[in-house]
């Protein structure tokens, strides 16, 4: 099983 | 106050249809170097962005930086009405609320002119640093939206893997499995018949789980290019890069999958 992972846990959002 | 006339209005309206079921609105951020945005959709899953180079634009002129805040509903709306082969012409003057677009037919004997109301957005923004991938896939784009597409009636999300044999997208679902392989192919070059083959380029071999829904709209950029380049690296979010001629690109990042 896998799961959606998010852009902002992987870039700075400023 | 912005001026840029484009020559080939079909340019900016294939940009916006690539973007617009993504992203609902967002800031068109001009300044003396071109025209460029980015925006993520409301998961937070993609992000979309484009540049288009000052020089793509006979003439260019953007006196200060600017945040133009467009609705995209409305933008594609309206460039829906203009010919593919018009000139348009983007138009601002400083302190106004709305952007002009101006299309003119080729032979010029056809000017309409249409004004959208600009929205103030406060939008997020991504810092994405320059980053070597692990591995650059280089294919058709014609090809990439088949396999999206064939691939979605199997599954909703596909593996990509990709060795230095080449690139292969595999999906899963409840009624069965599907893969398709694309072997490196020597040249990625049109060779005036218009098959742009496979490469992979790579340091390691990178395996990554993402989602057919946000692949699919990404392959509403295929009609900007032959071509599309797919970077990445195990465990990071993936670039998917479509060049829009030699004056700019549309780029989508997409977060991967995460095995639990």
């Amino acid at each position: 099983q896998s799961q959606q992972g998010r852009l902002d846990s992987f870039f700075k959002v400023s | 106050m912005l001026e840029a006339r484009l020559p080939q209005a079909s340019i900016l309206k294939k940009i916006v249809e690539s973007v617009k079921d993504l992203v609902s609105q967002a800031n068109f951020d001009c300044s003396d170097s071109g025209i460029s945005f980015q925006a993520m959709d409301e998961s937070n899953i993609a992000l979309s962005s484009f540049l288009l180079r000052a020089d793509g634009f006979d003439p260019y002129r953007c006196d200060r930086n600017l945040s133009l805040g467009i609705k995209f509903a409305s933008l594609s709306k309206i460039l829906k009405c203009a010919g593919n082969d018009d000139v348009v012409i983007i138009r601002y003057m400083d302190d106004a609320d709305i952007l002009s677009l101006v299309f003119e037919s080729p032979n010029n004997e056809r000017i309409s002119e249409f004004d959208i109301k600009l929205l103030d957005i406060d939008s997020e923004y991504l810092s994405i640093p320059d980053q070597e991938f692990e591995c650059k896939v280089k294919m058709s784009s014609s090809e990439f939206s088949r396999i999206c597409r064939d691939l979605m009636t199997i599954g909703a999300s596909v593996v990509i893997d990709a060795t230095k044999e080449g690139v292969k997208f595999s999906a899963t679902g409840d009624d069965g499995s599907g893969s398709v392989l694309l072997k490196q192919s020597g040249s990625i070059d049109n060779e005036g018949r218009g098959v742009v083959g496979t490469s992979v380029e790579m340091v390691e071999p990178v395996s990554l789980e993402l989602s057919l829904k946000y692949l699919n709209n990404f392959t509403k950029a295929a009609p900007l290019s032959d071509s599309v380049a797919i970077n990445m690296s195990n465990g990071i979010p993936v670039m998917f890069q479509f060049d829009v001629g030699d004056i700019g690109y549309i780029r989508y990042f997409l977060a991967p999958q995460i095995k639990d």
